[in-house]
C-alpha cells in the first residue's frame, strides 16, 4: 500500500478520530 | 473407516499443512447441529478446554477423556424459543452466552457453571430485535438491535452470575449493524460492518463513532470477522456470502483489506478464493489468527491460509451428511467442523 493510494497515514489514527468525533 | 473416509484432500505441493481427524464426538439424543465451540471449564481445581455443542432446545457441555473421547458434562435444557448460535466469551472460564431466535435473536442467555455450588445455571441477559452479538474481552457482550424508530448499540458487562449492571451504549450509524470484531492490539476499538456495506469504527471508552468506511459495491453483505491495526492502517478480514465471481479472483469467501481511518480510502491486501475447478459459494466460516474456515454450498470445507491467500485443505462433503458448522477452537490449531446429523469432528490443523 502507498500513500498515494490511501492519502496521508498516521500512525495515532485513533487518537486523532477520538478527538475530532463527536461525542 | 470414518478417519480414512474423513481425510481432508490435500491440494498440490501443501502437504505439511492438513486437517488430522483427532476424535468425533455425537450426542445421540440430538438430531441437528446448530452450532459448535470451545470454552474453558474449570472445576474441583482442574482446568481444560472444552467443546459446546448447541442443537434447537439444548446445549451440552463435553470434556475431554482418555483416548481422545469426550464425555457429555451437563446440558442445559431451553425454552420453546430455538437455539440459534453460541456467542463465546473470549478469555473468560465456565462463562458461555447463546442467542435464541426464530427468524432472528429474539433474546441472549448466559449459560454458567458455578464452582462454589458446583451447580450449572442460566440467566437471562437481553432481548429484543437483537441483529448481531458479540463476545468481548473482559466479559462484555456487544449487541446491535432495532425498534421502530432507532437503532442501539449496546455494550453489556456480565458478572459470574448474569447481567452486571453497569452498562453503556455506542453511537449507532444509521444503518444496521450485521458484525462486530475487536481491533486486536487497541483495547477501546471496536469495527461492525453494516446492512449496506460499511465499515464502521467505535471508541468503546467514550462510545464514540469515529468513522465510517465504504467496502465498494462488488462485495456486498460483508461480513467482519478479525480486524487489527498495523502502521498506521485497519486491516480487517471480511466474508463474501454475496460476491461476484469475477475472472481475476475467482469466487473469494474472504477477503483482507487495509483501510486508511483517516481518509476512508481502501486497497485489498489479499483475496482468498476456492482453487480452480472446485465448485460451491460461501455458506459460513470463521477466521482465528491466519486461518480462515468456511463450508460451501457444496457440503465441503475449505480452509485458507490468509496470509498467502491459499486454500490449504479441504474437507470433502460427507455420504452420510454434508458439513454444516465450521469453527476453530480457541487456538487455530483446532478445528470443528460438524455435520447435519449433529456429528462434530475435531481436527488437528
Amino acid at each position: 500500500c502507498s500513500e498515494s493510494d490511501l492519502g496521508p497515514i498516521s500512525l495515532n489514527w485513533f487518537e486523532e478520530l477520538s478527538a475530532e468525533a463527536p461525542s | 473407516d470414518v478417519a480414512g473416509r474423513l481425510t481432508p484432500v490435500l491440494l498440490d505441493g501443501l502437504r505439511e499443512e492438513s486437517l488430522q481427524l483427532v476424535s468425533k464426538l455425537k450426542d445421540s439424543s440430538s438430531s441437528c447441529a446448530v452450532d459448535v465451540s470451545t470454552m474453558w471449564w474449570e472445576a474441583a481445581g482442574s482446568r481444560g478446554l472444552c467443546v459446546v455443542t448447541a442443537c434447537e432446545s439444548s446445549v451440552s457441555l463435553w470434556k475431554p477423556l482418555a483416548s481422545d473421547r469426550w464425555g457429555k458434562v451437563y446440558t442445559w435444557q431451553l425454552g420453546e424459543i430455538p437455539v440459534i448460535q453460541i456467542v463465546p466469551l473470549p478469555d473468560t472460564c465456565n462463562l458461555v452466552c447463546i442467542a435464541l431466535g426464530d427468524l432472528e435473536i429474539g433474546e441472549i442467555r448466559l449459560l454458567l457453571y458455578s464452582s462454589e455450588n458446583d451447580a450449572f445455571k442460566q440467566s437471562l441477559v437481553k432481548t429484543g430485535n437483537i441483529k448481531a452479538v458479540l463476545g468481548l474481552k473482559d466479559r462484555r457482550l456487544v449487541s446491535s438491535s432495532r425498534t421502530m424508530q432507532e437503532q442501539q448499540v449496546e455494550i453489556v458487562s456480565l458478572s459470574e452470575t448474569g447481567r452486571s449492571k453497569d452498562g453503556q451504549t455506542l453511537m449507532p450509524p444509521e444503518e444496521t449493524v450485521l458484525a462486530f470484531a475487536e481491533v486486536e492490539g487497541m483495547r477501546d476499538a471496536l469495527v461492525g460492518t453494516t446492512a449496506v456495506n460499511s465499515i464502521v469504527v467505535w471508541n468503546l471508552k467514550t462510545g464514540q463513532l469515529l468513522k465510517k468506511m465504504h467496502v465498494g459495491y462488488s462485495y456486498p453483505a460483508s461480513i467482519c470477522h478479525r480486524a487489527y491495526s498495523d502502521s498506521g492502517l485497519l486491516f480487517v478480514v471480511l466474508s463474501h456470502p454475496h460476491a461476484k465471481e469475477s475472472e481475476s479472483c475467482g469466487n473469494p469467501a474472504f477477503r483482507v483489506i487495509a483501510f486508511n481511518p483517516k481518509t476512508a480510502r481502501s486497497v485489498g491486501v489479499m483475496f482468498s478464493s476456492l482453487p480452480p475447478g472446485h465448485a460451491g459459494r460461501y455458506l459460513e466460516g470463521d477466521v482465528k489468527d491466519a486461518s480462515a474456515v468456511a463450508v460451501l454450498t457444496s457440503g465441503a470445507v475449505a480452509v485458507w491460509d490468509l496470509l498467502l491467500g491459499r486454500c490449504t485443505a479441504l474437507l470433502p462433503p460427507d455420504p452420510e451428511g454434508s458439513w454444516a458448522l465450521a469453527r476453530w477452537a480457541t487456538t487455530s490449531a483446532c478445528l470443528l467442523a460438524g455435520q447435519q446429523d449433529g456429528t462434530v469432528c475435531l481436527y488437528r490443523y
